[in-house]
């Protein structure tokens, strides 16, 4: 469902090329439940917004469902992008003047169709619910906690129940308990309904709830771990 | 040091009053390194706020240094803040214009010494080794990765060798190894030089480190574990 054939990205600055990935061939199977780990720094981020189809490599190229999504026209990648994928973003980015139902019904609201509906606002109610933060609703991100923040942008990511889910460190700022919750929720929704997650993370805990991890380190992927969860 | 006596901070909002901090009283002697666990919007960041002198309770009062800091005027507030304390904020909160030097340097700056003086910049550079970031020092907050923005912030703190260090879970963002160099270094500090530590932590780990574990819940403190370190 993903694959990634030499992905290089470079960042220029005045005086020096910083080489955030240098060189990484992957690929994903449907429903596979797969790690990223790896030294502050290593590339990871930038290696899941490659992959996420949120940056352009320098060279190489990404396969989504098939499509190098490079070679798609901007209005078709992000189309592609929108219906297939969920981003979950390691500082959050949500939108400041709307609340927490406004911030998790935004897929929706992008794609054109109303959030208020009674489907939707019953799938939106269903995603904040899973992130255990009923009661929050109205909320605007500065009156919520960074645990708070972190798991409105889980939300947001999940409720179109997308075949593919991207999460960078969804659960740096979250406790033990709240952090399992989550991490069993993705867990479900991979087992039961054949989502895709690539999930990059510090927390050994949290990798161990994938097929196999892969270890980030300068910029390549060092090391393949077969969990055979499954 | 540091001394608390039933602190509550409320939030208002449209009809609602959110009551993050519900009576806290508590005392930090010199040199201790304390640590304060809970779940996720259990009121950690809020409380820390308020012992650090930068958010004003709605009622109780915060005593640093024997000095009730609700008291002061805001120019004494302040400058006792910044020549007694160091602050790691949970969203890091660097100066987006600035590179690393110049956001490390930040508090001489601010103090109105020369950050690019013979000793300061040493100061400097040593914070920001300790740190790991030796490279990395033209690097702008937005070319930085999120456990180097992090880095940043506590490089920012612990550069003044400020009496009481604040931090607000400083490891989120890093792995084992990177975090770990972290806390030993802030450890290090506390035994060598006397400095006392206040430390929000999601991680049992780093909480492994203090004299004694303070559990937060619902805005109180409802539990304390004296490990006895030392
Ligand atoms: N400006 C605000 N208005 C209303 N409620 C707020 C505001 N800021 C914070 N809160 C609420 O206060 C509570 C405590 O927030 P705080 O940031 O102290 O939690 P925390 O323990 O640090 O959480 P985390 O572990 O997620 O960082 C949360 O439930 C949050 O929703
Ligand atoms: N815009 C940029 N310009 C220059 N260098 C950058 C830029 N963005 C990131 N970098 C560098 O690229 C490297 C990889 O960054 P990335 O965010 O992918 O790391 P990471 O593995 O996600 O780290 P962390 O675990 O701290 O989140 C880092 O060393 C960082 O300094
Ligand atoms: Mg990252
Ligand atoms: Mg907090």
């Amino acid at each position: 469902i993903l694959e990634a054939r030499s992905l290089t990205r470079q960042y220029r600055m005045t005086g020096e090329i910083v080489e955030a990935v240098r060189g990484v061939t992957l690929s994903v199977m449907p429903g596979e439940f797969v790690a990223l780990m790896g030294p502050s720094g290593s590339g990871k981020s930038t290696l899941l917004q490659l992959l996420g189809g949120l940056d352009q490599p320098t060279s190489g190229e990404v396969l989504l469902e098939g499509e190098s999504i490079g070679r798609l026209s901007d209005s078709d990648a992000t189309r592609l992008r929108r219906e297939r994928t969920g981003f979950v973003f390691q500082s959050f980015n949500l939108v400041p003047l709307m609340n927490v139902v406004e911030n998790v019904g935004l897929p929706f609201t992008i794609a054109g169709q109303d959030p208020r509906s009674a489907d939707l606002s019953a799938r939106i109610r269903e995603a904040i619910a899973l992130v255990e933060l009923t009661g929050k609703e109205r909320h605007k991100p500065d009156q919520l906690s960074a645990g708070e923040q972190q798991r409105v942008a889980v939300a947001r990511a999940i409720v179109t129940r997308p075949a593919l889910l991207f999460a960078d460190e969804p659960t740096g700022n979250l406790d033990f308990r709240t952090g399992t919750g989550i991490l069993d929720a993705l867990w479900r929704t991979c087992v039961e309904r054949g989502q895709t997650i690539v999930l990059v993370t510090h927390d050994a805990k949290a990798a161990a709830y994938a097929d196999r991890v892969l270890v980030v380190g300068d910029g390549e992927v060092q090391d393949e771990i077969v969990l055979g969860r499954r």
